[in-house]
């Protein structure tokens, strides 16, 4: 069974897609078989790799509304050993369409269960919301990493999430942990960056990721080339961000 | 009876709460009685004017789903002439409550029919979602005002927005117009803004504000302070930004 680990934050545009295709992407170049799941209408991560979003593709809907098994919907991306399960806009009647579901919380979770060995790492890119295409991502997985831009509004969803991660814990799914928390967007030349980093460091400690993102426009070019940034500018400063984060990934998996 | 007008983009992190606090606040500050609707569960305008979330101060939450009259809900701030309705984080449970509500797009609007000329402007500040409380502010506004990043995510998402403004205005509210598209965190130095700037003039041509507002780091150190940029920083750019978005904005109302 793979590691299924969500990429959640209520917070819009805080750099969830970005952290999750340069995650999946990073442990695929370094060997790892690795699936991205795009639980967002928005597909940014589905576009983000190349692929056009499509209503008649099968994908992630597929699997949460009309029961179809997980294999089906798997497909190969442009970079050895990432696979991709694609998001699209259908997804955004999903919310209302899991409401009256049996179980709705867990029909994801449900469909993971048939994944063999095939892969080693499962990412889930959750869109800017709580709603149940989230709470669906946090009931599958065993950890979320939670990108953190270092703004104030992003600082005060902080604690609704870790609310909402308890309540998960103690409905949904006991064993969900915390990955950790990556400072996304930092820019040390700012005060705000500085002192909402230092708030967050007090509060969370070790499960801070010591590599924070700097903002670098290199990231938010890539996608338009639909590829990673370790192939859209593989000296660039956030190339080397994710790459220095996927190996505190890896590290922090020798020690569970 | 006041202008309706709500700020939509389903897209995060775009700059909607900033647009709607320094709109109504700008537009208080040259004379109209304007009133802010916090439809976010982040309660991100609420807290960027200074007030404190609280889930025991009756808000939007309880006129959506215990249908509370609305003039029970508004309060003061500290900006002579603008109020606001307070959101709080019972309003993640409303996407779900509203579901099974009968005309569950239309509550919002009914419950803004009492309201008589008290205000000259109304302006609702939407979650990052095409959700039901999107819905319904999109269904009880006059027309909608589209904060645009110039990214590629954000430019991806922009026809599915269009999309859905159009289901509104066939299904929900024939009268719904588009005010406007406004630029934000528009950096003239780099080359994506200035592609995405372009490609969206091409579509979207006298829509799109002559203003566009900068990414200027006052911006977003002056929620911390719960305030405006107007008075945090009364001459940084952003403020300046702003002011000329209020006053193009008005110059337009003039010319229905
Ligand atoms: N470190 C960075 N430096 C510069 N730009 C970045 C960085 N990380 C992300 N971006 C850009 O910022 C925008 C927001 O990032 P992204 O879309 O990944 O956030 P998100 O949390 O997934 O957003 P949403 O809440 O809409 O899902 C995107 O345009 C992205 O390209
Ligand atoms: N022009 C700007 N320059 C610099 N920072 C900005 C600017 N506009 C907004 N910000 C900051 O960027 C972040 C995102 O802006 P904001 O929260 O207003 O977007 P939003 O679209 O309302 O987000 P959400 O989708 O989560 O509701 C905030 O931290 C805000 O302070
Ligand atoms: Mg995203
Ligand atoms: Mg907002």
């Amino acid at each position: 069974m793979p590691k299924f680990i969500a990429i959640a934050n209520q917070k819009g545009g805080v750099g969830k897609t970005t952290t999750a295709i340069h995650l999946a992407a990073g442990l695929a170049l370094e060997g790892f078989r690795t699936l991205l799941i795009d639980m967002d209408p928005q597909h940014n991560a589905t576009a983000g790799l190349g692929i056009a979003a499509s209503e008649n593709r099968p994908g992630i809907y597929d699997v949460l509304i009309n029961e179809a098994p997980l294999h089906e919907v798997i497909r190969k991306t442009a970079i050895e050993r990432l696979d991709v399960v694609t998001s699209d806009v259908r997804l955004h009647g999903a919310e209302i369409e899991l409401v009256s579901k049996i179980a709705r919380e867990h029909v994801l979770a449900e469909a993971l269960k048939p994944l063999g060995s095939s892969h080693v790492f499962l990412f889930m890119d959750c869109p800017p919301s709580l709603g149940l295409l989230t709470l669906n991502a946090l009931t599958a997985a065993h950890s979320v990493i939670v990108p953190m831009q270092c703004e104030y509004f992003a600082l005060e969803g902080l604690a609704h999430l870790m609310k909402t991660v308890k309540l998960v814990q103690r409905h949904l799914n006991t064993g969900l942990e915390i990955e950790g928390i990556v400072l996304t967007m930092f820019d040390g030349r700012l005060n705000l960056s500085k002192q909402v980093a230092e708030e967050i460091a007090q509060v969370f400690g070790s499960r801070v990721y010591k590599t924070a993102v700097s903002r670098n426009v290199r990231l938010s070019e890539a996608p338009s080339f639909g590829q990673p940034v370790y192939s859209y500018d593989p000296s660039s400063r956030g190339a080397q961000n994710y790459r220095d984060l996927v190996h505190e990934f890896l590290a922090a998996q020798n020690h569970p």
